[in-house]
């Protein structure tokens, strides 16, 4: 399993951290604060309280022996930046670096490091397909021209197959996936709905108006067909 | 066309002003720095230098009158929450509000506002799909379980067709688009290279080994895909 260190332990790198560990990743924790090193020792493999701009306190942990590693640091940019200094001599082989403006990003660059994560912009970019998206549960950019988005059942199609409608040739647009709201008896039988999803959605399901399409295509068809549903 | 109040004009909130403005809503951006507010006034469709957190100022600028808001304020809590409240008796139709830990989420619940962004943990959550993924180019999770992936062509299946290889019966994926690689010949008899991408895959087409696969399935499904493909 892959070794990644996480250098700084904010919001953002306390997620990143106890999320890899989560994934099996054998995950070493460092920061300055002695407290959020005690609350993520037991869920890292390592949790070290360490200055990651102090080269001989770095090698001692023998942070130059891990496959990846990632400046979790946001708003400390002379630390930000040392720190990956110094990763950058000690050769590792993935680095990934947070940047939060555009002239740390450049100065990154010119260190030779291309991972550059700017997570206020990537976020204010994501936002904007939620808040512009309307009866549209989730909608992702596949790319800058097509999309994939989560939509109810039109209701003109309740109870008709994907077969009967034949969208693919209609609209030009697929469908990647059916989400059901099935009913379950539970064991005091009581009726409780359950979200199922299906990624490879059976041509000859009749659609109910309680699923929702998970759909992709370009922006324009998939426009097209989210006028025509209605 | 919708119009967007964006409250806080940090990283964040000048990412999602300017991207709204871009996707043609009319844009009205508030923070109490004047230079930010002269940087974006040619951008958006009003700029105003005003604090949030003054009902009477935003009763002034007719604020109450916006079809959605976004309280983009960052560590400011304060103002964050009493900006949220003021919107909130405002009666505007759709509020989305940033908050940086679970103790603001849940203050912001307690007033009735379901539409929260934690930007930190979002991130941090879909930064380790980009660190983990080998040789996959953007990989998204459409649920816990389920994914979206691009990875390049297989060696085995160059020069192949869809129809031949048959992916979604034998490992219950999904193709849903391809990107290529193709070359057009530029005005000076260059040869150039273009990446296209089509949503709706053509079954008949030879796959190259410079194309990339968007595939769709659930993780155990691709992750059994993508070690047979070696
Ligand atoms: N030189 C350093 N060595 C180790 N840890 C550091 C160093 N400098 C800062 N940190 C740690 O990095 C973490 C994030 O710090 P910083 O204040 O720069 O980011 P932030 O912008 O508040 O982060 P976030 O937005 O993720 O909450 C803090 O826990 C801090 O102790
Ligand atoms: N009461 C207020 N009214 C209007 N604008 C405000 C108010 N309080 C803060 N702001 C503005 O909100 C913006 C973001 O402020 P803040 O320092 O809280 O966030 P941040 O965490 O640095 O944001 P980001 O991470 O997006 O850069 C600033 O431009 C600030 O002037």
């Amino acid at each position: 399993m892959k070794s990644i260190a996480v250098i700084g332990l904010g919001q953002f790198g306390y997620q990143v951290a106890t999320t890899l560990a989560q994934k099996g990743f054998d995950v070493v924790a460092l920061d300055t604060n002695m407290e959020i090193i005690s609350e993520i020792k037991d869920i890292v493999s390592q949790a070290v309280m360490i200055d990651a701009t102090d080269e001989k306190a770095m090698r001692s942990v023998n942070i130059d022996n891990v496959d990846k590693a990632i400046v979790a640091i946001g708003s400390n940019l002379q630390s930000s930046l040392l720190s990956a200094a110094l990763l950058v001599r000690m050769n590792i082989e993935e680095i990934y670096v947070r940047a939060i403006n555009a002239l740390q990003e450049n100065i990154l660059r010119s260190m030779g490091i291309n991972n550059i994560i700017n997570i206020e912009k990537e976020m204010g970019i994501q936002i904007t397909n939620t808040i512009s998206a309307e009866g549209i549960g989730r909608y992702i950019e596949i790319s800058d021209q097509h999309s994939l988005m989560e939509i109810k059942v039109p209701k003109s199609f309740a109870g008709k197959t994907l077969k009967d409608l034949d969208l693919r040739s209609k609209y030009k647009i697929n469908i990647v996936g059916i989400k059901t709201n099935s009913p379950e008896v539970t064991d005091d039988g009581d009726i409780k709905y359950k979200l199922k999803m299906t990624v490879v959605p059976d041509p000859e399901y009749p659609l109910s108006s309680n699923d929702m399409l998970i759909v992709t295509g370009t922006d324009s068809n998939l426009n097209l067909f989210l006028s025509h549903g209605k």
